[in-house]
């Protein structure tokens, strides 16, 4: 039952404007269509984070255009559900207040999709239900150990302070 | 359609078989630069039928393969087993466990099993193509790309979506 | 009294080979050209990080790139050091052991050139000398404010907590 | 030669004058995701003569006027002053501090003035060129440029440094 491209560009459009607002705490942001004579298959975003204008997306900072990303891959998210989505560090360029906003996302989109993150970002690690270190021996070989969320936290510490 | 677990052996760092199992929600995966995350998000997207090795970083075949360190010796076989949990009946078959593997040989041999048949690459990815590559493995630094492709490139992401 | 380039060339893949060993805590990298005939002015980077075996730099980790990047700009800067030098989050992709090496080489190199970095990071921001925090108001204005080590790390910290 | 300060108004969200003094060492600029730091960076690049717009994410003089918001007006100038410690005669000028200063109106006029004199742009790129720009000022997301620059682009920050 796969809906016309037009069908599910408009449901995309429509949801991406709610979860910008929602990652950003507020603004808008628009997905428009290019003239299909002039640039077939073009597809715009603008954006206006909160109190800020309306901006073209290479005028946003480095942690406003991840978000608007994350704000996209979400939207399609919830239009179209995968049954798992793995993430690569998407939230690297995040400040420490649009990290729990993106982890409040995905717990959010969690009920329905299972979702695996690589991370460096504490925030995002204190979102998950299951936690894995991966670390590298002497040897060139990786090997993993499941991880409580405490011992995640304090191993990022720890790894702070020992080198300070 | 869950993921269940997915056990690694030879793909890349490593070298020895590893477990990750999947619980329901959200599971993170912390560690060190160069301790081998990434390598994790590649073995899946390996076994789910992945041919481009650019996707991979890599070229070729061999790449994937445990490549050895100043310590250990190469190895010459990659194998990644995917488990998922079908009791919903998301994949079409009349399984409530799938097991997806994938193996690689450095004689240039490849092997591709569902639940223990042999099957053609193509039969891979026939099966996980439902699954939406371009929206479901997000890799490293492609956060941008998914803003600055192309137009038409974003509008790929659309068609997969519908 | 400008080198040629090659005479440069030599002093950069020189010091770049100490730069690289300094900042992974060990391994090897080198920097060699081309072939002039086949491919004029072509520049190739192998890396070694400790324990691994040498590879291309297309193969090295997110943040193994990220190290490597600035080992050569810090080579440069210590071949032909220039007066001041600006890095706008460079250190993005580095995790807390690595920012600590990072931020020492930076204060090493910090007696003959004058940094500006601007980052996310806890360890770099603790070894700055100067710190300007920036923010913008309800109004899209920005304006700064210059803060004490203490309260950086406070700022940071309580924009985790308060959004917790 | 020191950087010693910075005043930014009307470029960008600096809307209103802003100082950054510069000491010895090093300097942290903080703050949170669209704060105006890499603005900062890029008023920087522009006083010591930057004139590729798409090198400060614009496309015209226009860009970097401070634009207005919900709640402001829109500017018509930007003005950025870069004061220089040259007690160490770095600078081929019979000055121990410098002021570089550029102008940009709406209008399109620009005006460009070293120690308070009316200069011509290339007499500020001519001033700053000994700096070495291309590894100087590194913008965000760069790092990888360095590496990933096709060959020949990476020799050109060689030839700066030579
Ligand atoms: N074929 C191979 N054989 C052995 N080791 C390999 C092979 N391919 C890659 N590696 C090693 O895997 C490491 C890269 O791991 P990976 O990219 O997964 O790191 P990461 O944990 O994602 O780090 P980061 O946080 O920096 O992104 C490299 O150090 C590389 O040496
Ligand atoms: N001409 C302009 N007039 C007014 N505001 C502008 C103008 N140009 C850019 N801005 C604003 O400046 C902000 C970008 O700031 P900047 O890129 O410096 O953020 P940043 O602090 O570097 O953030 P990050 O940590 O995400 O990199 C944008 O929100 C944009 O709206
Ligand atoms: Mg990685
Ligand atoms: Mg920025």
């Amino acid at each position: 039952m796969a809906n016309s491209f037009s069908e599910t560009f408009t449901e995309v459009a429509a949801e991406f404007e709610q979860t910008f607002k929602r990652l950003f705490g507020g603004g808008t942001a628009k997905l428009s269509q290019r003239d299909e004579e002039d640039e077939p298959g073009g597809v715009d975003i603008v954006a206006q984070p909160p109190g800020k204008r309306l901006q073209g997306l290479n005028q946003l900072s480095g942690g406003e255009r991840a978000l608007t990303a994350v704000a996209l891959l979400v939207a399609i998210q919830r239009v179209n559900p995968s049954p798992f989505c793995l993430l690569d560090e998407v939230d690297a360029a995040l400040d420490e207040s649009n990290v729990v906003r993106f982890k409040d996302e995905l717990r959010d989109l969690a009920t329905t999709t299972q979702f695996v993150v690589i991370t460096h970002n504490r925030g995002t690690i204190e979102g998950a239900d299951t936690l894995y270190g991966v670390t590298m021996g002497d040897d060139g070989v990786s090997r993993t150990i499941s991880l409580r969320l405490d011992e995640a936290i304090q191993a990022v510490e720890e790894q702070q302070t020992a080198s300070v | 359609l869950l993921l269940k677990r997915l056990d690694i052996h030879g793909f890349k760092s490593f070298a020895t078989p590893t477990t990750f199992a999947f619980d329901r929600g959200i599971t993170a995966i912390v560690g060190p630069n160069g301790s081998g995350k990434s390598n994790v998000s590649e073995a899946l997207r390996w076994v789910l039928g992945e041919s481009q090795y650019s996707n991979l970083r890599g070229r070729k075949t061999e790449d994937i393969l445990f490549a050895g360190s100043d310590r250990r010796a190469p190895l010459g076989m990659a194998e990644v087993v995917l488990t998922l949990d079908n009791s919903d009946g998301d994949l079409p078959l009349e399984f409530s466990e799938i097991t997806v593997a994938r193996r690689a040989y450095r004689s240039g041999e490849s092997q591709y099993l569902i639940n223990g048949s042999r099957v053609r690459l193509k039969d891979i990815q026939q099966l996980t193509a439902p699954l939406g590559q371009s929206h479901t493995i997000i890799g490293q630094g492609l956060v941008d790309a998914v803003l600055s492709q192309r137009p038409e490139d974003r509008r790929g992401l659309f068609e997969h979506a519908a």
